[in-house]
């Protein structure tokens, strides 16, 4: 049973990072995203969205992670800016 | 809402649909022109930009470029099938993709018809993007980044007032009446002109007024901290990311402020119940996160702030609460407070002992801007376009660096000085006059 879970935290992980909410990871370091930086990011995309704050990959955020969507990132960070203006040149 | 920070610099805009729906062949050409057009007046209505539909000849040149795309599709942001990611936009800029915007091709594009995906709905999305808009968290509002159904008809779609004034933010309030309508298709659209001003886009002037530092208040609010400077503030993510070059309009984010407020004095959050509170003049209002409470402004008196030679506090310099204590310190005309805030709803006045003088806060200026608590329980005092970080709990450093506010929190390339006024400009526009005149 524990399956499933692992690919929604991962998949919940994965859509935090392309919507901004967490800072792309450095492919140098190849740290991990800390357990509560991932809370945090959690709650900004909720306070974003006007769910309620847990903090937590609950069922009412993982279904507006299913909804159909614009894909430019909410949280645009000076890091997305030059990265973006880099791929496009 | 929120801004990019980027805008296109002319007011004439073209735009053209480079193909059209090949995978569900739900609208024609036909339709999808016209459905273009309206989303795209939809913005036109209410600022002074006007949109061109380009000629065939001039499809490729035009500013937005309107395409159906699958899957990878040679820009970096492939798209994913059915569902998922609907459709992307470029924002305004130097770049040639800029202003570009693509749909995917393996939605069911349709209109007014809840069995697909509303094709009128992200396109005005979209061209929200392309005009140099972000996603916006407020409700309603076409910016939201989620797919929200069908808006309904193309001809009576007004923005929601949050985008409206997102879009006059960027491009000002439309002078003349609305854009008339595109009854038909394209064909009945305005020809583009024949020459487009064209040209770099030029930085925009809040961009060089925010790395001239000068911030009337600093605060570290709900752990994001924000920059005020007369009607506007800008705001600095945990992250340390700037939300957006473009500041933001303090009235319209903090509600209940007089209409006329162009300038705060001092803001900080109370601990005991994060209220949060603003200072400006001889006055204080208390918010509920973004609303102010009622009963509010009070007077500053209420805090019973009496100076060393027995004047009562007419105005705040800076007020934060100090880590290393949770004690709330004010700061006005080179003296501070200390006040011990507790559950109680009324002030109990500072504590015994208090005004001090700030030059105590060695190394620090002696009449900051403003005063945060931040990173490791450090004090971060402001003052013009420096700042100096005091370590936690310490008052007596040896030697405080002073540092850049542009450079390190405003992501400017390096500080910028008011360029003075040249004496031609003073001549040529306005009168000289002096006393013997």
């Amino acid at each position: 049973h524990s399956a499933p879970v692992k690919d929604q935290y991962s998949r919940g992980v994965d859509w935090l990072s392309r919507y901004g909410y967490l800072p792309p990871l450095d492919p140098r370091t190849g740290q991990l995203q800390s357990k509560d930086g991932i809370e945090r990011a959690i709650r900004e995309m909720q306070r974003f969205a006007g769910l309620k704050e847990t903090g937590k990959l609950d069922s009412d955020t993982l279904t507006l992670m299913n909804t159909p969507r614009c894909s430019l990132p909410d949280i645009i960070g000076i890091e997305d800016k030059l990265k973006k203006r880099r791929r496009k040149r | 809402y929120a801004t990019t920070g980027l805008r296109w610099t002319k007011s004439d805009i073209t735009w053209s649909v480079q193909n059209y729906p090949s995978v569900h062949k739900r609208l024609t050409p036909t339709q999808v022109d016209p459905i273009i057009s309206y989303a795209l007046k939809a913005w036109s209505d209410v600022t002074n930009l006007n949109f061109y539909g380009a000629s065939s000849s001039e499809k490729d040149r035009a500013d937005i470029r309107i395409s159906f795309a699958r899957s990878l599709h040679d820009d970096g942001y492939p798209f994913d099938g059915k569902g998922g990611t609907l459709a992307h936009a470029f924002f305004p800029g130097e770049s040639d993709v800029a202003g570009d915007t693509h749909f995917d091709d393996d939605e069911i594009w349709t209109y007014l018809d809840e069995s697909g995906t509303d094709l009128f709905a992200v396109a005005v999305h979209e061209f929200g993007h392309a005009l140099g808009l972000s996603h916006s968290s407020s409700s309603p509002s076409i910016m939201k980044p989620y797919y929200q159904g069908s808006v309904g008809d193309v001809g009576s779609y007004i923005l929601p007032d949050d985008d409206r004034e997102a879009i006059q933010s960027l491009y000002g309030r439309k002078i003349s009446s609305p854009t008339p309508s595109p009854n038909k298709p394209t064909s009945h659209l305005p020809k583009p002109p024949a020459t487009y001003p064209k040209g770099p886009v030029k930085p925009d002037p809040s961009i060089q007024n925010r790395c001239e530092g000068g911030f009337d208040a600093v605060a570290n609010l709900r752990g994001e901290v924000f920059f005020f400077k007369g009607p506007y503030f800008w705001r600095i993510q945990r992250t340390g990311s700037l939300v957006s070059f473009q500041p933001a309009h303090i009235k319209n984010f903090w509600m209940g402020l007089p209409p006329t407020t162009n300038k705060v004095d001092a803001v900080y959050e109370r601990k005991v119940d994060n209220a949060i509170i603003f200072f400006i003049g001889s006055q204080y209002w208390v918010f509920k996160n973004t609303e102010v409470l009622p009963g509010y402004p009070r007077p500053l008196s209420d805090w019973g702030m009496i100076t060393q030679d027995g004047r009562k506090v007419m105005r705040v310099d800076a007020a934060f609460i100090w880590a290393h204590n949770g004690k709330t310190y004010i700061f006005s005309g080179g003296e501070f407070w200390r006040f011990s805030e507790g559950r109680e709803t009324e002030l109990r006045g500072p504590d015994t002992g208090y005004p001090r003088n700030t030059n105590l806060w060695k190394g620090a200026p002696s009449n900051p801007d403003d005063v945060i608590t931040w990173g490791q329980g450090d004090a971060y005092f402001f003052k013009d376009n420096s700042y100096w970080v005091l370590k936690n709990g310490e008052m007596d450093q040896t030697s405080v660096t002073k540092k850049s506010t542009a450079v390190d929190w405003m992501m400017c390339q390096q500080e910028t000085t008011k360029a003075p006024e040249s004496p031609r400009r003073r001549e040529g526009v306005n009168c000289y006059c002096d006393n013997s005149a």
